[in-house]
């Protein structure tokens, strides 16, 4: 099954 | 702040869409309105929205505020309001409490409401721009019955977006099933269209929970925006007059 990884991989802390 | 929105039914629907994602969240009121981001606790999806300031008469702010609100709460004194009722929200500059006032259009009701408001020490994400390889728009309805459906079967849906049109599937314990959306444009409701914009097909699997929860939104807009290209999180938008409801979804990874 496939792995639900989360937002902070894409989105960077402002 | 002092902001007076006609239809206290904006502001219900808004915060019906997005009180089960987040709980406690900054209202971040500034010259270009009142936003809000947040994710949710597992930082698989965010929450971005924004009620414009033009939407708003008078909206009136003499410094930047941020109001930390328990969304629990706020839905509690909501209820008070009817749909039509004129909504003005009022702060001080650094506010212990927000203030609401519904008054009926007939104007001979006013009903005060006071709400506690909250440090929040809120994360916040920079969002990239971007070119997404795949935009669709369809009616909110009909995406809201796809993941339903497709939640009964499965946790998650690939989406594929190709010239052909877009397909939404999955595969349980029981079964497997899908549904698959061509373009088509009608011309005497263009609400029910569905609107294919594609610059490379697009392949992506997402958790139906989370999905399920954004439709949650589709009383804001009878049209909604799927925004996708591969391996970046997917966008999900409702549009209203005079702002948004944004949904972002990290994509599953891996098979």
């Amino acid at each position: 099954p496939a792995d639900q990884g989360s937002l902070h991989r894409y989105f960077g802390q402002r | 702040l002092e902001a007076r929105l006609e239809q206290a039914g904006v502001l219900k629907k808004v915060v019906d869409a997005i009180k089960d994602l987040v709980q406690d969240c900054n209202f971040d009121c500034n010259d270009s309105g009142i936003a809000l981001q947040a994710m949710d606790n597992s930082h698989v999806a965010l929450v971005s929205m924004l009620l414009k300031s033009e939407g708003f008469s008078p909206y009136r702010l003499d410094r930047n505020v941020a109001l930390g609100v328990n969304l629990t709460s706020l839905t509690k004194v909501l209820r008070c309001a009817q749909n039509e009722d004129i909504l003005t929200l009022k702060a001080e500059d650094a506010p212990d409490t927000l203030s609401l006032v519904f008054e009926n259009a007939e104007n001979d009701r006013i009903s005060e409401y006071e709400i506690k408001l909250m440090d929040i020490d809120q994360e916040h994400l920079g969002i990239p721009e971007t070119e997404y390889a795949a935009a669709i728009s369809m009616p909110s309805a009909e995406f809201q019955r796809i993941c339903r459906d497709l939640n009964q079967l499965s946790e998650s849906v690939a989406i594929e977006a190709s010239k052909e049109g877009v397909k939404f599937s999955c595969s349980g314990d029981i079964g497997s099933g899908s549904v698959t959306l061509r373009q088509h444009n009608n011309v005497d409701r263009p609400e029910l269209s569905t609107k294919i914009e594609l610059t490379e097909p697009v392949a992506l699997t997402f958790s139906l929970k989370y999905l399920v929860n954004f439709c949650k939104a589709s009383a804001l807009s009878s049209v909604v925006t799927l925004s996708l290209s591969n391996e970046v999180p997917l966008l999900v938008e409702y549009a209203m007059g005079s702002g948004f409801v944004r949904f972002y979804l990290a994509p599953k990874i891996g098979e």
